[in-house]
């Protein structure tokens, strides 16, 4: 995260390939599901075989004997509606919440965050040389809707659609990095953090005075609990 | 520092059952190690099975190769089978070859050793026990390699022609893709077998690398290495390449010879899709102009080793594309990248170039969610045939709370619980239950309702302790 803060975020998931290096982001929605972002994976049957699933700790790169550190084998990967650039990741086996690792709520089917409501993102991507650089960091937004988002910042060709939602622009470099996509835009609603967006890739990192654009988890809401059923 | 395991090739989940010994072997219980020692000990003993769930093992006076010998599926046993009898490659001279090859390089049959017609001869299989069948054999000591006596009696005797291990399969590339049967390294070196993790203890545990083939000892190359190499034996020496002959190599004798090669065919990455506007897979094939990272810092030049020193010089990697500063994946890392031009950062993704579709889409469209859809598509996104809706019938997860507005007939794609992604289907593939079909849906169909959040109640997620700052010293 370029700019933000170190922060608490015991849903955000650092997702690790075969040499344990983090390369992308993900949320915890279930004990043993995490969802990310299709961009991350080189393809929708990629056998994961060797690749983890870390939580529960604040550094990039906690030391193995970490307590609170809790690493767990993805054994599957499931690709998201052609359109919706999620994917969602199976765990080899349900990790224990506590204070550290918590499950963050789905929204309701087809929910429309309201504007002004406050949001978050986190992960441990590139810092910009904005500091931090070790532990999870978060920057929050406000959510503005589509069509102040089209009206005021973007090109009649390059218009967010309605699987995609934007946050309003600060006037400091601040947002998502290399390193953090696939990981939450999570919103407090009703006391309880929503996950309404997923970082996805865009080009630039935080650039000041323009909108951040995330895919809409909302609408996917019922792929989402259709895979976790099935 | 050497197990006896070196001299075994293991095929995991397979048994062999010889069709005519009924009986049951006897299965020794020990560890696998030791078993390995013991049918080494043994001259008739060809292979060993072994029981992961007992712990014990069968030792076996036969291999795959033999008459009336299966290998059978059992995922509680591991086959191990002597190389020397199942290389179909020589190693040195070939004087420990125990293959069943038994034509001379110009097709003539071979005599079988144990007779002296066309050809009276020394070699009794009595004193020279490796002497079976009509199988090439190198006896003497040949410097020339196998042969035997043709059945020919004008011909006393020829050369089999078997290919040394270090030519059978040659590198293309950095051999990334070799699956051939080296286990020596450069210097002589045996290799450490992958799944074990002595007499070095490494990362690259071959359930780990699935892709990766890391099979017994024979040398690979996992993490896009120069060429590929294996751990040795020797505790005082890691790691070392091996030799192997390049097929660039055999190209140019061949070419010598008057057979002609496409040498840009060969100097593709096999098993690789070249793409250029986006990327496929780790994109290891993409070949396009992308110079920045994500964040749009510009990548170092791959011809340059400032600010950062590294390992991937275009000419060591023929094969990767390595031109300019553009974005590319010659390591398998998840997706294109580079080296920046920022001291502080070393290298990073090129996200920004997306990822081809690798949808199958079928002409026509759906209204709607395509609850209505009643047409003949039968195919997901990705090509993967549907189950038939009756095989499912009785175990449908959904709940479906009304009739079904279209009749679930066959494998067609229907939509029978009002799925907003649209047509979808049970998959016959083990992998993935269901997917959506390989129809989009119709220009301008898609609207989003916007749904209230007064309504919304959550109660077990979404909940984390935010601690006050606590004012400190």
């Amino acid at each position: 995260i370029v700019g933000g803060m170190p922060g608490n975020s015991p849903w955000t998931v650092s997702l690790r390939n075969r040499q344990g290096e983090h390369f992308c982001g993900g949320s915890l929605v279930k004990e043993n599901w995490v969802i990310s972002t299709r961009q991350c994976f080189s393809s929708c049957d990629a056998d994961l075989s060797g690749y983890q699933a870390v939580m529960g700790t604040l550094f990039k790169n906690p030391s193995p004997d970490d307590p609170d550190r809790q690493s767990v084998p993805i054994s599957k990967i499931v690709c998201g509606p052609s359109d919706s650039s999620l994917v969602m990741l199976k765990l080899e086996r349900p990790v224990t919440l506590n204070s550290r690792v918590a499950l963050i709520c789905l929204p309701p089917e087809r929910y429309i965050v309201p504007e002004a409501t406050k949001c978050e993102i986190a992960g441990w991507g590139d810092t910009g040389g904005t500091g931090h650089d070790n532990v999870l960091k978060i920057a929050i937004f406000h959510i503005i809707s589509n069509d102040e988002c089209n009206k005021n910042y973007r090109s009649q060709r390059n218009k967010v659609l309605d699987n995609e939602m934007c946050t309003k622009p600060v006037p400091v470099d601040v947002g998502a990095c290399e390193g953090d996509y696939g990981g939450p835009l999570a919103c407090l609603t009703h006391d309880c953090w929503v996950l309404e967006g997923v970082i996805v890739p865009a080009r630039g990192c935080g650039k000041k005075n323009q909108p951040a654009i995330f895919t809409r988890v909302s609408v996917y809401v019922d792929w989402i609990n259709k895979v976790m059923k099935m | 520092y050497r197990s006896a395991l070196n001299d075994y090739q293991r095929s995991k989940g397979l048994e062999l059952v010889h069709m005519n010994e009924g009986g049951v072997k006897q299965e020794i219980l020990a560890d696998i190690q030791i078993c390995a020692k013991q049918c080494s000990d043994l001259l008739d003993c060809r292979s060993f099975d072994y029981n992961w769930k007992s712990q014990s093992c069968r030792l076996l006076p036969w291999t795959q190769n033999f008459a009336n010998v299966l290998l059978q599926r059992n995922v509680q046993y591991d086959l191990y089978q002597k190389k020397d009898y199942i290389r179909d490659c020589v190693v040195g001279h070939g004087i420990t070859y125990r293959g069943t090859v038994s034509k001379t390089k110009n097709g003539r049959t071979c005599q079988h050793w144990r007779l002296k017609f066309p050809h009276d001869h020394k070699f009794s299989p009595t004193h020279w026990p490796e002497l079976e069948e009509n199988y090439c054999r190198n006896p003497d000591s040949d410097p020339e390699g196998l042969w035997c006596y043709t059945t020919d009696k004008n011909i006393r005797h020829q050369y089999c022609g078997i290919k040394k291990c270090e030519d059978a399969v040659c590198l293309t590339c950095n051999g990334e893709d070799y699956r051939g049967s080296v286990d020596r390294t450069e210097s002589g070196k045996e290799c450490q077998r992958w799944d074990l993790q002595a007499p070095h203890t490494h990362p690259y545990k071959p359930e780990k690398y699935p892709d990766k083939s890391l099979d017994d000892n024979y040398c690979r190359n996992p993490d896009s290495s120069e060429r590929p190499w294996c751990y040795t034996t020797d505790p005082n020496v890691e790691k070392e390449f091996c030799q192997i002959t390049k097929c660039s190599k055999i190209m140019e004798v061949e070419g010598e010879q008057g057979i002609t090669w496409d040498w840009a065919e060969k100097q593709r990455l096999p098993n690789v899709e070249t793409t250029s506007t986006c990327f496929k897979e780790r994109g290891e094939g993409y070949r396009g102009k992308a110079n920045t990272t994500t964040s749009g810092i510009p990548c170092q030049r791959w011809d340059s080793q400032t600010p950062h020193v590294h390992r991937f010089l275009p000419e060591k990697y023929p094969c990767k594309g390595l031109d300019e500063n553009y974005c590319r994946n010659p390591d398998g890392s998840e997706a294109p990248w580079c080296f920046t031009t920022l001291p502080g950062m070393r290298m990073a993704y090129c996200f920004q170039i997306k990822r081809c579709t690798d949808d199958v889409v079928e002409p026509g469209c759906y209204h709607g969610n395509g609850e209505l859809y009643n047409g003949r598509v039968s195919k997901t996104r990705k090509g993967i045939t549907c189950r038939k809706w009756e095989e499912k019938r009785n175990d449908l997860e959904l709940s479906l709370d009304q009739p079904y507005l279209v009749p679930l007939e066959g494998n067609y794609c229907r939509n029978p619980d009002r799925d907003s992604h649209g047509p979808w289907c049970y998959t016959m593939d083990p992998n993935t239950p269901f997917d959506y079909c390989a129809i989009k849906p119709c220009e301008g169909e898609k609207v989003l309702t916007i749904e209230g959040a007064e309504n919304i109640v959550f109660d077990s997620c979404g909940k984390r302790n935010d601690r006050s700052s606590q004012r400190t010293r």
